[in-house]
């Protein structure tokens, strides 16, 4: 449960560590066995040195590297990620190297948005239209009735203008 | 060979976002 | 095979080898100026010892066997602590999906359900254009109905009007009076012709 970059710290001291062990005193004046002979205290102090200089110069090179790439700010948030997606167990999901392919399932969602939305103005337009329909056949029934109400009365004017015609023709004889 | 990943890898990081972007505008626009 | 570990440099940006390689180089680039460094500071020392038999030649060897030694154990332990980085520190886990791709697990889409679901939209737009037309073709002929009404109404007023009239002269209903006219008329005629009769 080590965060990343603890991991990453004591992976670099651990390195160190045993870089150091590995380059021990005995094995420095192994090989600088003369000057060691000639000057022991100033070998010591040397190799001192040199331990010292070789950790503090690896360890500001990790923490530039830190700085640099805001290192430790990305490695807590991978760790948020690795915390968050625990539960998932299989193989998650890889880039398939087709972007098409891949983006399938980011626009997905918004398509999906889209269809909705248009099938909900589609249904709404088609009560619509059915309300006008029906208000249309309404309109046509009325339509023709007022047309047979007009169509009577105008055959009984024309039955009126016949019987006026004839009337005429009585009064002029 | 490094910086062809990081290019691709790059890509697939913000491209579908553009994309995206612009596929929103062009699905909204096709609905207004 | 290399493994490119593009998901990882789709995180960090940057691929994770080089990254080790930057700090590998690093490391053996500080190991190599310290060592240049102890040697400095030993020939400087030497320079202060009278009589003294050690050559710098000498020194440089032995710098150069340490040194040897040193990178040999650098690289190994190097080695180790790569492997580590790239297992535990700069890796996606297999299981891990990065923010950016959640769709891919909450809206998993196959190119075919992605064509099914653009063909759908298409239809459903012309679905929409076909209603929209059936509206205007509705609201067109409901107007037309309007004007029409409007017309058989105003001729319907018109022969209301016309009873009207023949109601404000006194015959309450214009064909009855219209009867009566001619019943009257025939009266008229009748009498007339039975005068004429006489007459003769």
């Amino acid at each position: 449960t080590m965060s990343r970059v603890e991991l990453l710290d004591t992976m670099v001291d651990t390195f160190l560590e045993k870089l150091v062990a590995a380059g021990s005193y005995q094995r420095f004046t192994d090989c600088y066995k003369h000057f060691y002979q000639l000057q022991p205290e100033m070998t010591q102090r040397i190799y001192d040195k040199f331990v010292s200089q070789l950790q503090t110069s690896i360890r500001e090179e990790i923490s530039e590297i830190k700085e640099e790439g805001n290192l430790e700010a990305v490695l807590n948030s991978l760790d948020r990620i690795v915390e968050e997606g625990k539960e998932h167990q299989e193989p998650a999901w890889r880039p398939s190297g087709i972007p098409e392919k891949d983006l399938c399932s980011t626009v997905a969602p918004y398509l999906l948005q889209q269809r909705d939305a248009l099938r909900r103005h589609v249904q709404k337009q088609e009560a619509k239209n059915q309300e006008l329909a029906s208000a249309v056949l309404a309109g046509r029934r009325q339509v023709e009735e007022l047309q047979q109400q007009v169509q009577a009365r105008q055959q009984a004017w024309q039955a009126l203008h016949r019987e006026q015609r004839e009337l005429l023709s009585v009064l002029r004889a | 060979f490094d910086e062809i990943i990081v290019d691709i890898a790059t890509k697939r990081k913000w491209y579908p976002r553009k994309i995206l972007e612009c596929v929103i505008r062009t699905l909204k626009a096709q609905l207004e | 095979s290399v493994d490119p570990m593009a998901y990882e440099a789709q995180f960090f940006g940057f691929t994770p080898q080089t990254c080790l390689l930057r700090i590998y180089i690093a490391f053996q680039d500080y190991l190599f100026e310290v060592m240049q460094a102890v040697e400095q500071v030993i020939l400087k020392k030497m320079e202060g010892i009278p009589d003294c038999e050690i050559s710098p030649i000498q020194i440089r060897k032995c710098t150069e066997k340490f040194l040897c030694f040193m990178k040999g154990r650098f690289d190994n332990l190097f080695g180790k602590m790569e492997q580590l980085f790239l297992q535990l520190i700069l890796r996606i886990p297999a299981n891990i999906l990065l923010p950016e791709d959640k769709c891919q697990e909450t809206h998993p889409c196959t190119e075919e359900e992605f064509h099914l679901l653009r063909k759908e939209i298409e239809e459903l737009q012309e679905r929409y254009k076909t209603e929209l037309c059936t509206k205007q073709a509705l609201l067109a002929e409901l107007e037309e109905q309007r004007i029409v009404q409007a017309k058989l109404k105003e001729t319907l007023t018109l022969f209301d009007e016309l009873e009207n009239i023949g109601r404000a002269h006194g015959t309450s209903d214009f064909r009855e009076s219209l009867v009566s006219l001619v019943q009257n008329s025939r009266k008229l005629q009748n009498i007339r012709d039975t005068v004429e009769q006489e007459s003769k």
